[in-house]
């Protein structure tokens, strides 16, 4: 799982029967005494966006409390937030149909407080992938057994193997770094399988990984705010981000969204375009969705 | 174990917790993303106002609590805070 805090926004990935929403309370609480950022309006709150996604759970009656539930889960978001949406992102029935709740933009903020106008655009690309190649998991299973004694002084094995596993996996490759940028990595290898990494770009773009690579429901997922075609040089789009990411885990099915500000985002059109004829997979799925001021871009492969 | 390693790259490791965590029962792959906009972007922040990297670290340890989440090791960027989580 992993955090991350900016200035002005966080984002929160949460794997397991972790208990995401129930921060919410806690978090605008603690803005509103710290940092004396109050978002009440009428008994809701309302900041400038809230996006909350998942994909469908493998295993949704281990996970606790309305994490069990979509509905619930949605339920529990409106008693927050008075503008919000939810969506059922892909094929009902499927196994692999993504779930977003997601607020109107608070327009009004924008403007209280005299912040630029300019138009930045934001970019999320998310890759979901079952069904790894096994000898792509084995990379993510270490012999080291948990509760070993702690030297002060000595090296961190879970941290130290989890550098190890993202050189030889590549995945500290996945972008052309051609502006070369500062780009930190912080990664960990569970004991007895699993991996997670935080990886970043020029101190305000990251990308993470998360993989569970057990037999049977092997999962790994790739998420990126990393704008890849200013951090090429124009050299790299995120068609060949995503095949560099399938080649490190060779998944049986994987599912692509890409959230974008901007509707003239050119990766938008070549994650549309360009993805019909993969050479080791066939598109199933291609939804576009017009979300607000965000255009959302559903794809969903299987291997041939 | 909450404590500030200056030797390593890392702002803050808890070397304890990554010796003892036992993974055999994280079953489940697929993520909840939750991404939460307090404003636009940076320059949108109220005038002389503290920004979300100013709230202590304890403090959004307690949080990360309430999410069944500790804190394995944290980076700190000049725009961003990366923590990276048990499960």
């Amino acid at each position: 799982s992993s955090l991350f805090v900016f200035d002005h926004k966080l984002t929160l990935k949460t794997c397991g029967t972790t208990t995401t929403l129930f921060c919410l309370e806690e978090l605008f609480r603690t803005v509103r005494d710290h940092l004396g950022w109050n978002f009440c309006l009428q008994g809701k709150i309302n900041p400038y966006k809230v996006f909350y996604s998942r994909r469908c759970f493998m295993f949704p009656k281990k996970q606790q409390g309305i994490h069990q539930n979509w509905d619930d889960e949605t339920h529990y978001l409106d008693q927050f937030f008075s503008k919000g949406k939810s969506y059922l992102v892909g094929r009902l029935g499927q196994t692999s149909h993504w779930n977003l709740y997601v607020t109107e933009t608070n327009k009004e903020l924008e403007a209280q407080y005299g912040g630029t106008n300019e138009e930045e655009d934001d970019e999320t690309l998310e890759i979901l992938m079952t069904g790894l190649g096994p000898a792509k998991a084995a990379q993510f299973v270490t012999t080291r057994e948990p509760g070993q004694p702690v030297e002060s002084d000595g090296e961190d094995e879970g941290h130290d193997l989890g550098f190890r596993v993202t050189q030889q996996t590549q995945l500290d490759q996945v972008y052309e770094n051609v502006k070369n940028v500062s780009f930190q990595q912080d990664a960990f290898a569970f004991t007895p399988c699993g991996y997670s990494s935080n990886l970043v770009l020029d101190h305000e773009y990251f990308y993470t990984l998360h993989v569970t690579p057990e037999v049977g429901w092997s999962y790994a997922s790739f998420e990126s705010n990393v704008p890849v075609r200013d951090m090429s040089c124009g050299t790299q789009d995120n068609v060949n981000v995503m095949e560099r990411v399938l080649g490190v885990f060779q998944p049986s099915d994987f599912c692509l969204t890409f959230f974008s500000r901007d509707f003239a985002n050119d990766n938008f059109d070549k994650l549309g375009k360009h993805t019909q004829n993969l050479s080791n997979y066939i598109r199933r799925d291609k939804i576009v969705y017009d979300l607000d001021d965000y255009q959302l871009l559903y794809l969903r492969f299987e291997r041939k | 174990t909450v404590s500030m390693d200056e030797k390593s790259s890392h702002t803050y490791i808890d070397r304890e917790l990554s010796a003892n965590l036992d993974s055999t029962d994280a079953f489940e792959g697929p993520e909840k993303l939750l991404e939460i906009w307090f404003f636009k972007n940076a320059n949108s922040i109220p005038p002389k106002s503290k920004t979300l990297r100013s709230i202590e670290f304890k403090i959004w340890v307690r949080l990360l609590q309430l999410v069944k989440c500790q804190v394995l090791s944290m980076k700190q960027t000049e725009k961003m805070d990366a923590f990276l989580l048990s499960e």
